[in-house]
């Protein structure tokens, strides 16, 4: 049964595409089939698997607004079990373009139904905003995935995240669960970090994975490459930590 | 004549509040007047500066709505000559709420014309979105101030905010310029860090402030006291290099 899950958190910058890339090879790399649909205009889930953008005919937008199907859209990467949906700055025009129309929050939903069994996993990369394309994903998933950068900022807008997913659990997809939080950018010489990590485990026990991705500048350096991290530098902590993370996943 | 600056960057996660809140804070420690205008729903600046959001009758998107005058909104801080304008979670409502309203585009403009010519300094925290909030605060300002993080992804989404300023200048605001891109989380240790910034200046020149913004723990720690870093702890490298930045922009 494949699993759909989104990774999201409103907050920017906390490690949701760094996630999303980084997890979906390190599973492809321990045999899991894996598709991840990169639904941020920004295209960073797309340029960080090496894809060019200017190369593309369609991407995600399109799908979206009925142009294109799902299978005109999947792109395969330097992993044969890592295929991604690539996205564009078409994006953009999305949630303006969508406000009248019919089911617009169930767009990717009905996007994905084709080859919902065809992947172990459907990652989906979301943008830092509570907005339509996150709703989308919400609605098309089994389950949320929320980056935690060890950061004060970002523990306090996690109250407005689950607010939302109880929402759309309530009026839209009745599965909707959080699959967990993952503490990201984890630097362990700092208070800040420490105290936010124990706030976080002490408020959402084992919903906060045991696995703690550390600050590690190889993380920051592979998609200018084109590459995920355990391509880019196998023996990195980065690497090391998002092959645990998987592992860690697969186990739950 | 007021300086109405929008701090913007719809990568996330680079300093745009840090940068919104400790700007606006060393300018008014220099005796500057300053206003800062909230204008993220995760309303991290009014936290940032010790606001407490449930004591708040009404906010930013209370003012966009026509439902409250700037007089209404506007909260002292620790600060005498430093002045907020609060935002909270109803601005997320704000997008949808105005798709066919006439002149959506102005309606932070015209919230800020009584008070226009009561400050040195108004700067605008924008949101991680090229959205209509954006918008806004691009039509209501006379500059755009690019916060931009020594990482890869963060150079990438560059171009897509030049063009939106372009766009912006064309069709509502004649006067918007770029007030110039400051380089911030600089870590000297790392060749990513030192590579972006000289991608940045040969590309952009001048317009790249001299000061540099270091990677310093302080700057995350003071938004958990609601305080900015010049008075939560002055002798750090965060707080030295935002009074530096203070003094640099004065001399522009
Ligand atoms: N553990 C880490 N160590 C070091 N750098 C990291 C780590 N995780 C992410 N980064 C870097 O930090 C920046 C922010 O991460 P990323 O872009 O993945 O966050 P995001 O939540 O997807 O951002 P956005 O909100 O803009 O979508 C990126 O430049 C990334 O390369
Ligand atoms: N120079 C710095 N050194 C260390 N930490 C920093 C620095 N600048 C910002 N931070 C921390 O990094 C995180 C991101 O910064 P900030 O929230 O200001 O970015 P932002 O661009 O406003 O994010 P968003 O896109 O969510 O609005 C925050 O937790 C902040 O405290
Ligand atoms: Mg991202
Ligand atoms: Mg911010």
């Amino acid at each position: 049964m494949t699993q759909i899950i989104s990774i999201a958190n409103q907050k920017g910058g906390v490690g949701k595409t760094t996630t999303a890339v980084n997890l979906s090879a390190a599973l492809a790399m321990l045999g899991k089939k894996i598709l991840l649909v990169d639904c941020d205009s920004q295209a960073n889930a797309t340029t960080g698997l090496g894809i060019e953008k200017p190369a593309l005919e369609a991407s995600l937008y399109h799908g979206l607004i009925g142009e294109a199907d799902i299978a005109d859209l999947m792109v395969s990467t330097m992993l044969p079990k890592l295929t991604i949906v690539p996205s564009s700055v078409d994006l953009i025009g999305f949630e303006i373009e969508m406000v009248s129309a019919p089911r617009r929050e169930a767009r990717l939903k009905q996007l994905l139904v084709p080859v919902a069994d065809q992947f172990d996993f459907i990652f989906i990369d979301c943008p830092p905003a509570l907005s339509l394309l996150t709703l989308n994903a919400f609605v098309a998933s089994h389950s949320v995935l929320i980056p935690l950068q060890s950061e004060f900022f970002a523990l306090e807008g996690l109250g407005q995240l689950l607010d939302t997913i109880k929402r759309v659990k309530s009026s839209f997809n009745s599965k909707l669960k959080i699959n967990g939080i993952l503490l990201t950018m984890f630097d362990r010489r700092t208070n800040l970090a420490q105290n936010v990590v124990e706030d976080a485990r002490q408020y959402f026990k084992d919903l906060v994975f045991k696995t703690k991705i550390p600050r590690n500048v190889k993380l920051g350096e592979a998609p200018s490459y084109g590459l995920p991290v355990v391509l880019y530098d196998k023996q990195s902590q980065g690497s090391k930590s998002y092959m645990a993370f998987a592992r860690e996943l697969l186990k739950r």
